[in-house]
């Protein structure tokens, strides 16, 4: 409980510096391999073209990986690797915010660990928690791994362009999710062939609005 | 360091246990949605097939979905719910071996909770860790989490039939994997067309012999 409450409070902390100069911050999670850079890239690239200032925390284990998949942007980009943590906590990202300017930016997007479990436990300072499940994992995730899906604001349905391939059950999935969430906004898309992304950038901009 | 010493102790007891009825252990792991529970429905029913006793200990946060997709088999099966934990121990897994009768199993597979980080940190008894990747989760994770492949016996490339459709490279991966762990057994298949699964459970009788 002590770990928590020394750790909220420090969220606290980040999620006032970035108010202050009235950052978005988003915390992006997902099971490994689900999607999440692919939709970065895509992403990123969106809001660049229209004249956002998008700042990326990446947070793996090990390598680099994910960052230099993103240098293409030219954009600020803080690598964390955690050597074991399976989840970011919000000492990692003070340690990050404190080294970018946030003054330069209008929206962070932080790319947590690849888990379905404990990423979903910790406050690190953002706006919103957005979770992805690509329709290769299954349909009954949200009832198997419920806390994800009870913190998040959204639910991401990403590889839609599998779906064809696969017995996932798109009904079932946003069934199962709203039962473990019936406040979860839930958008399907495909971050290869570009399908169902304006309605996220949509919802991401006007995010973005009210926080001014 | 003290919960792992405690932890390796009673895992130590549960391999006593096994070894005495000269049952086979495997501690099978993957992220969420690579496929365990399927091939656990494949390979039942070929092991059942070859005249072999199996059970299961099935490790989830929440529901009885997988142990329910199992019952068909009419085999002894454990659910466990951990409720938060991201990982099954040797104390979760000491009270489920012991609630089932090792004189009438030849094989026992434990599927562990999808998590591609924190199982592999915890022995739980097993004589092997066998771990999955599914071509639609990336070719680079064995960089991006060490651990799960260094520890472990086997890797398992599921959903083959998946990879026309996929920017998988299976040599990257391959290559990716025994830069981690040069002794990692490697096979590839399909749970949906079967395709690969003799070569899989040739791995597995052979283990089996070489316990008794
Ligand atoms: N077919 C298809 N493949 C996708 C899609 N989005 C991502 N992928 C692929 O899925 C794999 C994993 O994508 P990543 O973006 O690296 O996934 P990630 O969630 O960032 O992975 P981690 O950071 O390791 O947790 C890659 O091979 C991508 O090309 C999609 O919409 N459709
Ligand atoms: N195309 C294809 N789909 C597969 C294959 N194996 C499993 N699946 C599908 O992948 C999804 C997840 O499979 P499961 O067996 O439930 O995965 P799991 O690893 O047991 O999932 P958790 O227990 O929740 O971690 C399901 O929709 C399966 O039908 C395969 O070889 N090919
Ligand atoms: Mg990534
Ligand atoms: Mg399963």
């Amino acid at each position: 409980e002590n770990i928590m409450e020394a750790n909220d409070s420090i969220a606290e902390e980040i999620r006032g510096k970035l108010a202050a100069h009235q950052v978005l911050a988003i915390n992006l999670m997902s099971a490994p391999g689900a999607g999440k850079t692919t939709l970065l890239e895509q992403t990123i690239q969106r809001l660049k073209e229209l004249g956002m200032r998008v700042g990326v925390i990446e947070g793996d284990i090990a390598t680099t990986r994910d960052a230099d998949r993103l240098q293409k942007f030219d954009i600020p980009i803080v690598q964390i690797n955690t050597g074991s943590a399976c989840h970011l906590d919000a000492n990692m990202i003070r340690n990050a915010v404190n080294s970018l300017d946030c003054s330069t930016l209008d929206i962070l997007i932080i790319e947590n660990v690849g888990n379905l479990v404990c990423p979903a436990e910790f406050k690190i300072g953002e706006d919103h928690k957005v979770m992805m499940l690509s329709v290769t994992e299954g349909d009954e995730k949200p009832l198997k791994y419920p806390l994800m899906f009870r913190e998040s604001s959204v639910m991401l349905i990403n590889k839609m362009d599998l779906l064809p391939y696969t017995n996932f059950n798109i009904d079932e999935a946003r069934s199962n999710a709203s039962r473990i969430n019936p406040h979860l906004t839930i958008f399907a898309l495909s971050c290869t062939t570009g399908e169902g992304l304006d309605a996220w950038l949509g919802w991401l901009t006007s995010q973005l609005m009210k926080k001014h």
